[in-house]
């Protein structure tokens, strides 16, 4: 295999907006900005399991195949480009 | 479809809108006819209409703005929301909010239209070669006063045709000034600026001074973003600089280097090191056109919907056809019932593919005014009778809503008040006719619910009321009552019969059907089964169903929603305009 020399360079642009967010961090924001989950149920239960039901319900809402779980198909969902108007509640 | 809580809705079908402001990504003149047609996409299937005010309080006010632009639900930057709108209702309600982080185009990459020169507006062709050079890009070569400006076709030199590209040297958006061009320098609390400039802005819209100083004349304007313009970073709206210096190397095209995410990006002066100024290249972007329909829903009151297919669906995705699917049809009809009068008809002449037919022009008499020969040669399939006489009636046009429509020798033909039409052989040229349907098959009423040609046999079945005959050449058979075929006595109406395989069909009755054995003229027995379990997504109130070029069509009203063999809603649309094509 390969031992390569040094890596690219990555450089930090002045005034860039996309953060590195893990795919959970832009989950559960995504969860609570179009209404699959309150703000306060963040911290019940710690941010594991009970993200569960609120991804069944964004699943459901968005044509995926209803896991419960982060999966690729989900995560490509919530980077998608897309409409502010919250999908649940007002 | 969903609607908003309490169903949210107009009181009235007059909607005004105004737009506010411009995105600096398009003109004004093509961001309002992007907005013209999204309002159209809605009102071409229900009652409503549209009228843009120029100032003064109307419905639906449309905004672009970045971040939190006042309404307290910021924009996110480029990318991740588009646009947002609230539902029906006073104030800020019915309002349309676009995100001017985002690159608006009309969904298949910049499209730059010109202004003055000798083009009328037209948009540039690129590339296009001027004085012996090919050009991929908006030049101010040949001019000494560095306006930018491209051709409209692929050759200058031939055709003499351009124009000026966006450019605040051009004109400005917005602002006080009338849309009059920028002037350099100018002077704003006491220091000199020689480009557009946010200075004393928190929106981030770049702006300059239409005289030699704002301080003075406080006369200024938005700057157009130039084509090729980058989006994001920190130099939204100005132009790579190529070649540029990143790193020490030299750049002469957008590259990724130096991200992790494989964006690609320019620096917007030629030495990135010593400036730092840059941003994202143009991508294909966001069809202003698509969102804004969207957005429309809306504001007309119309929530997301579940239907990954449908416009109302939350996440964007572009698409050169009509945009509206059958959800998107019955939610908006759910809230403001099907549209009831026809388009507009312009004075002059139709469009060309269907040439204008005076009343005079019409067959009145034979032997000119006998319909040709059936296809097959056979003598009962397609009229042979005589043309009625001309009266406004004869226009298949003016027909709102048919009695029936069935493929008959290979022929659509459609049934009004004793009067037929049918379709061309390839159904692209005229519609023809009409002819009495008393003298084509004379045992027949004049009022017809459904009619079917047998592929097997050629015999036709038509069904009126409670009753239904059977055409075997010339010769009639029936009427028989609908309990013959083995229906309840409460079936009223037969509203169409598809084949499915051969001797085999199914048999509608509002929202039911059958299955049937053409052969023998009978259904199965037990209950009839719900049309919706086998057809998602048509109307359950369709007035007539008929098998055309292998599609299933459901028509209620003067709209039809056509089904593939897959059992897919493909197309919604107008039976006059799509299938007889009329103007």
């Amino acid at each position: 295999a390969p031992r390569g020399g040094p890596g690219p360079t990555l450089v930090l642009f002045p005034g860039d907006q996309s953060r590195n967010r893990t795919d959970r961090e832009l989950a559960e924001e995504y969860l609570v900005r179009f209404g699959y989950r309150l703000p306060g149920e963040m911290q019940d239960g710690g941010p594991g399991q009970a993200m569960g039901p609120a991804l069944r319900r964004l699943q459901k809402q968005l044509a995926l195949p209803e896991t419960g779980e982060l999966d690729p198909a989900t995560v490509a969902a919530i980077k998608a480009p897309r409409c502010g108007v919250p999908d649940l509640g007002n | 479809f969903l609607t908003f809580d309490g169903q949210l809705k107009w009181d009235h079908q007059n909607i005004t809108y105004r737009v506010q402001n411009y995105s600096p990504d398009l003109t004004p003149e093509v961001i309002e006819d992007a907005f013209a047609r999204a309002f159209a996409v809605w009102s071409a299937v229900t009652p409503l209409t549209f009228t843009r005010l120029s100032h003064g309080p109307a419905d639906i006010v449309i905004q672009f703005g970045t971040k939190e632009h006042g309404d307290g639900y910021p924009f996110d930057g480029p990318d991740g929301l588009l646009a947002h709108a609230f539902p029906p209702g006073p104030g800020i309600q019915g309002d349309a909010h676009f995100d001017d982080d985002e690159h608006w185009t009309l969904g298949k990459g910049e499209v730059v239209y010109t202004r003055f020169g000798t083009a009328e507006g037209a948009a540039c062709h690129f590339p296009f070669t001027f004085s012996g050079r090919r050009y991929e890009a908006c030049t101010s070569d040949g001019r000494e006063d560095g306006l930018p400006w491209c051709a409209t076709t692929p050759d200058y030199d031939q055709d003499g045709l351009f124009g000026f590209c966006p450019s605040e040297l051009v004109y400005t958006l917005d602002g006080n000034a009338a849309g009059s061009p920028c002037v350099f320098p100018f002077v704003f609390e006491g220091r000199s600026y020689s480009s557009c400039t946010t200075d004393g802005r928190s929106d981030g819209y770049r702006w300059c001074a239409t005289t030699d100083s704002f301080d003075r004349d406080r006369t200024y304007g938005f700057c157009p973003n130039r084509a090729s313009a980058v989006t994001g970073g920190n130099s939204a709206g100005e132009p790579c600089a190529f070649p540029f210096t990143f790193l020490g190397r030299s750049f002469a095209a957008c590259t990724a280097e130096g991200r992790s995410d494989g964006r690609l990006w320019c620096a917007t002066t030629h030495d990135y090191d010593r400036h730092r100024k840059w941003g994202f290249c143009p991508d294909t972007g966001y069809s202003l056109f698509l969102v804004a329909a969207h957005e429309f829903g809306h504001a007309l009151g119309l929530d997301h919907t579940t239907v990954r297919e449908a416009l109302m669906f939350p996440m964007y995705s572009y698409t050169e056809g009509p945009p509206l699917h059958a959800d998107d049809v019955e939610g908006i009809q759910f809230l403001y019932g099907p549209r009831t009068e026809p388009d507009p008809r312009p004075p002059t002449a139709p469009p060309t593919g269907r040439p204008p037919a005076p009343p005079t022009d019409r067959p009145t008499a034979p032997p000119a005014g006998h319909p040709p020969a059936p296809p097959t040669g056979r003598p009962t399939a397609p009229p042979t009778g005589r043309p009625a006489p001309p009266s406004p009636a004869d226009d298949v046009c003016s027909v709102s809503v048919f009695d029936a429509l069935a493929d008959i020798g290979g022929r659509l033909h459609f049934f009004k008040d004793g009067r037929l039409w049918r379709a061309s052989p390839r159904g692209r040229g005229p519609v023809e006719g009409p002819w009495l349907l008393s003298d084509v098959w004379p045992a027949l009423p004049p009022r017809l619910d459904a009619a079917f040609e047998d592929p097997l046999t050629k015999n036709i079945f038509f069904f009126s009321g409670g009753q239904y005959w059977v055409y075997a050449g010339r010769t009639a058979l029936g009427p028989w009552r609908l309990e013959k075929l083995g229906l309840g006595s409460t079936v009223q109406r037969v509203t169409g019969l598809v084949q499915r395989k051969a001797g085999k069909a199914l048999l509608f009755s509002g929202e039911h059907y059958w299955r049937m054995d053409i052969k023998s003229q009978s259904v199965n027995r037990g209950a009839p089964l719900p049309v919706e379990e086998l057809f998602s997504g048509v109307p359950l109130e369709a007035h007539n169903v008929f098998l055309y070029k292998g599609n299933i069509h459901f028509c209620r009203d003067q709209f039809y929603w056509r089904v593939t063999p897959r059992g897919q809603v493909d197309r919604v649309g107008y039976v006059t305009f799509d299938i007889a094509q009329c103007p």
